[in-house]
């Protein structure tokens, strides 16, 4: 029978506890095992830059939800570690399948990379509890102070680097219900066609880097 | 089950798309 959006809401909450209370708060044996592998061990940190961020995130959640609501956004940061490990060690299994390799080091150590993996799993957590999606009431509730792109603001991070692991953490999590993966193609949509072109966006120098790369390259002729 | 569009070919993935290929 059709749920009501409470019920729907709960029930998206309760599987996503589910799927995530045999994901430890700390890499898992595998996963340290691919940190391991690294020709730069980059536990460390990784350990690190999410105590900084735990302690951001939960700052700007207060700010925006309410002061006694800190403590609520250190359970949604909580909620959100274990996915990015769950959805990271999954991506580097299936790049070992691809590439055949075990030696990760540059993308591990690779701090963009771990700030954007980790704002889409707290972006998931977020749509998980109806905060950060789009309501149809309007911009008055607290609710919307959390809509994407406010994890970019809080995390600092690029909208163009946020993009690029978006459909990699849809590939790797296999339990994500499809209204979760609507909301992501949606931030998806809304940094392709708005928020990569802001001033800043590093995108700008890829496309000065490809024109330049391509100036010395003969023109096409046109079709006939 | 979902109708998102995957666009990456088989030979991307994460480590090219943050340049470690």
């Amino acid at each position: 029978p059709p749920q009501t959006p409470i019920r729907a809401a709960m029930t998206s909450i309760q599987q996503l506890r589910g799927d995530l209370i045999s994901s430890g708060d700390q890499p898992s044996t595998n996963l340290a095992t691919y940190f391991k592998n690294c020709t730069v061990d980059p536990t460390q940190d990784v350990l690190k830059r999410l105590e900084t961020l735990g302690h951001v995130y939960s700052q700007r959640f207060g700010q925006a939800v309410g002061p006694r609501s800190t403590v609520l956004g250190m359970q949604r940061f909580n909620l959100g570690v274990r996915l990015y490990y769950q959805v990271m060690e999954e991506m580097l299994k299936m790049e070992e399948q691809r590439l055949s390799v075990q030696n990760f080091s540059k993308l591990l150590n690779d701090s963009t990379f771990h700030s954007s993996l980790l704002a889409c799993a707290l972006e998931v957590v977020m749509a998980t509890y109806g905060e950060s999606r789009y309501k149809s009431g309007g911009v008055d509730s607290a609710e919307t102070d959390l809509c994407f792109p406010w994890i970019l603001d809080v995390f600092r991070l690029p909208a163009f680097d946020f993009y690029k692991v978006i459909e990699s953490f849809i590939k790797a999590d296999h339990t994500m219900n499809k209204d979760i993966v609507k909301h992501l193609e949606t931030c998806e949509n809304l940094i392709m066609e708005r928020i990569a072109w802001r001033t800043g966006s590093p995108l700008f120098e890829l496309l000065k880097q490809e024109h330049a790369g391509g100036a010395a390259e003969q023109l096409e002729t046109p079709a006939s | 089950s979902h109708d998102y569009h995957f666009g990456l070919e088989d030979h991307e993935g994460i480590s090219e798309l943050f340049d470690c290929d």
